[in-house]
């Protein structure tokens, strides 16, 4: 990989440009069907009848996709395909998270601040 | 500060579970901080029930009525530490297993309660008060935007852009000093979160997520829990 600095030494985090080989999900995509195979088979999926089949198929594709936007936009970590690669982001928001939204109340006890050096 | 600290390393962390497709994310965040505290008051580390949170937990918002702990709908951890408070604890995991499913009564025995609150706190939005809250008080509930974790597999996700809308709960259990973030030309410093979607996902259940800027809204709701011995 080439990277491409464009911040002076003492700015601490300002982005720089980076140049990365063509990742693996190139592939993925490319070769979608083949994977979505194998993924079936890895996390043992079973879908109704072959038009569901065909659907998630599709959210898969275009997972494969989400996941090679999320590479280029978060590239300290991996992305690829995970046991939710065939949900679709509603779908995975609506099964697999459920935090409610915090309002606070006006007597909830705050944590004392405590000394962090030594 | 220790620079680097994982409480998987001094035993206050149990196996990671998975809830399956049920939002009762906010009650593995819960019972994992109870389970951290309950060990640093007993000196056991004891797996606490999910499903009982799920079954029983029904707490409200007292700001926002409306807005109630509600099993495979959601809920906030801070309102089940309140009604793990009230209730007087929770009971085991191997008491109580956890189903996946809200649609059972509620079970709960109080001859049976393996840990109790003695109280409970939020923390504030300081990276640093995080860290030493952590490193005192055990593993922390904390919430979180989920938006990149439906793709992640590994490594310290520092995303360009994350909303801070929260969405899912979690287990704060440690920090590092040097995640790999080559964006950036140098190491950064990252969470480790405890995730509650099985061992399959993430690093063996784990996700690393960078520290500096409250990424991901990861600093804005963080609970702090402690436990009272008790005898069953």
């Amino acid at each position: 990989a080439t990277v491409v600095a464009a911040a002076s030494e003492d700015s601490d985090d300002l982005l720089i440009r980076q140049v990365v080989p063509e990742s693996n999900l190139d592939d993925l995509i490319l070769n979608a069907d083949h994977h979505f195979t194998s993924f079936v088979k890895k996390f043992g999926k079973t879908y109704a009848d072959t038009e569901e089949h065909a659907y998630r198929l599709s959210v898969f594709k275009s997972n494969l996709r989400r996941a090679k936007r999320h590479q280029k936009l978060d590239p300290s970590a991996v992305h690829g395909i995970t046991k939710f690669s065939d949900l679709t982001p509603s779908e995975f928001r609506r099964s697999y998270l459920g935090l409610r939204r915090l309002k606070l109340p006006a007597d909830a006890q705050k944590a004392p601040i405590l000394p962090t050096n030594d | 500060l220790p620079t680097d600290f994982d409480w998987r390393d001094h035993g206050a962390v149990t196996g990671v579970k998975d809830q399956g497709s049920c939002g009762s994310c906010w009650s593995f965040s819960t019972t994992g901080a109870l389970e951290g505290a309950n060990f640093l008051s007993t000196g056991n580390l004891v797996s606490l029930s999910e499903q009982q949170l799920v079954d029983c937990d029904h707490v409200c918002d007292p700001e926002s009525p409306g807005s109630c702990d509600s099993g495979c709908n959601g809920g906030l951890m801070t309102s089940a530490f309140e009604y793990t408070l009230q209730a007087g604890g929770l009971q085991r995991e191997e008491d109580y297993p956890y189903t996946g499913t809200d649609r059972g009564p509620c079970k709960f025995d109080k001859t049976k309660i393996a840990a109790s609150v003695s109280n409970f706190s939020v923390v504030s939005l300081d990276e640093e008060q995080i860290a030493a809250n952590l490193v005192k008080n055990g593993p922390l509930a904390v919430g979180i935007n989920a938006a990149w974790m439906q793709t992640y597999i590994g490594g310290v996700s520092c995303p360009y852009i994350c909303s801070k809308r929260l969405d899912h709960g979690v287990l704060l259990v440690g920090y590092g000093a040097e995640g790999y973030a080559p964006i950036r030309l140098k190491d950064k410093p990252y969470w480790i979160i405890k995730n509650s979607w099985g061992e399959s996902w993430g690093e063996n259940g784990y996700y690393k997520i960078c520290r500096g800027h409250n990424v991901c809204g990861v600093d804005s709701m963080v609970s702090s829990v402690a436990a009272i011995h008790t005898t069953p």
